[in-house]
């Protein structure tokens, strides 16, 4: 494609495509959006940032990624969506445009690179990180159980082998430091928004501990008016809840360190769908998946915007 | 390239408590490389279990001695695969 308009939203692509796609994304839209890359994978790749902005300094911002579970490809894939909506969408959404007039967006559309180009090229069923364990002929660490939060508790595995292997250390994976400092860095970012799929989920903190976050109550509801928008579009059905009571007990996951350094609009999606394809849902799901996960960011993304903190 | 030839993704949906637990246990098992595409949660909650080839005789054999019901979700993974890359391969194409 020589432009994002002609980008074909309804396959799944390459990461050198991704990355093209977002080169096109930045060079058409110079005043809205900005490529920064905030670290490196294992393998070397750039974790590249999307920045949608109007302005100001260091303004409150919304953070979204997807993809960091590499076969989760409907997530890379709603990404590249989003990126592509929201350049549509300011200017003409007037919700979307009193955000982003307001604070900046960052998207990271891919954010284990070594792990999707794996699952491009080697074997399609791969999760983790691709750095070797040392002592270990397994490779990788899941990085949804990495993060400084409950790390090393119940709800993630100290063996390398396994899919849920929490690694050495907390951050001890470079596609998880690289956020860590970012958002540390930042300071600003009110709410933080983690993309998986399937199961059809909205969940908030806590993931390794039962006990209830301080903002429960106002979370549940925001999900619960999220998954409602959400399911305006197609019927998809989600359910709602905090990561432990929900799913399972999960230890140093994404959002519980979020929301412990102070991101109160801390969430995770599951995305479509709930088992009739699992990981390989057609392509032709792609744009429709998106479709309605965007109406459930836009309510949480408004929500935040309206509730200063 | 791995390939998943005769793998199969199962659904397993627990009973009771005994059955949850043996799940439990079994996802911790990683000699038959199982992989839990969607884990072990509650009670009457679907289980979806990708088993290699080569162990998932023994798979359906334990969960049949165990009492606990399954159905195959995906019958053969590389056929989907396969489809799949065919999909994405005919996009490129049709770029050129």
């Amino acid at each position: 494609p020589k432009n994002t308009d002609s980008f074909n939203y309804s396959r799944y692509h390459k990461l050198s495509e991704i990355y093209s796609f977002q080169d096109m994304l930045v060079a058409e839209n110079p005043n809205l959006v900005s490529k920064i890359v905030i670290g490196q994978s294992y393998e070397a790749r750039p974790l590249s940032v999307l920045k949608f902005s109007t302005g100001g300094t260091n303004r409150r911002a919304i953070w979204i990624d997807t993809g960091i579970h590499a076969r989760e490809w409907i997530t890379q894939a709603s990404g590249i969506w989003f990126a592509k909506k929201i350049v549509k969408d300011y200017g003409s959404d007037p919700a979307l445009t009193d955000i982003l007039n307001n604070m900046d967006i960052f998207l990271e559309t891919v954010t284990n690179p070594d792990g999707y180009d794996y699952t491009q090229n080697s074997n399609r069923m791969w999760r983790k990180t691709r750095k070797p364990n040392p002592g270990s002929s397994c490779v990788g660490v899941d990085p949804n159980r990495n993060w400084d939060s409950g790390f090393g508790e119940p709800g993630a595995s100290s063996n390398p082998c396994s899919e849920t292997y929490r690694g050495p250390s907390a951050h001890s994976e470079s596609e998880v430091k690289a956020i860590v400092d970012f958002v540390v860095a930042h300071k600003n970012i009110k709410a933080f928004v983690t993309i998986h799929s399937y199961s059809q989920m909205l969940l908030y903190p806590f993931g390794y501990t039962s006990a209830p976050s301080k903002d429960e109550a106002e979370l549940h509801s925001l999900a619960q008016k999220a998954i409602t928008d959400l399911a305006s579009l197609y019927g998809t059905r989600y359910t709602y809840g905090s990561i432990i009571d929900t799913i399972y007990q999960a230890s140093g996951n994404t959002v519980d360190w979020t929301y412990e350094q102070g991101i109160k609009y801390s969430y995770t999606f599951e995305l479509r769908d709930t088992g009739f394809h699992g990981f390989l849902l057609p392509a032709k799901q792609i744009v429709p998946t998106a479709e309605e996960t965007w109406l459930a960011l836009m309510a949480i993304m408004s929500h935040t915007f309206k509730n200063p903190y | 390239k791995e390939l998943f030839k005769g793998h199969q993704v199962l659904q397993i949906i627990p009973k009771n408590d005994a059955q949850l637990a043996f799940l439990k246990d079994l996802e911790d098992v990683l000699e038959f490389e199982l992989d839990f595409w969607k884990g072990v949660t509650a009670v009457s909650c679907p289980v979806h279990v990708r088993a290699p080839f080569q162990f998932l005789q023994l798979l359906k054999r334990i969960l049949k001695r165990k009492d606990i019901s399954y159905v195959p979700m995906i019958d053969d993974l590389q056929a989907v695969l396969d489809e799949e890359q065919k999909e994405i391969e005919l996009f490129a194409r049709s770029l050129k």
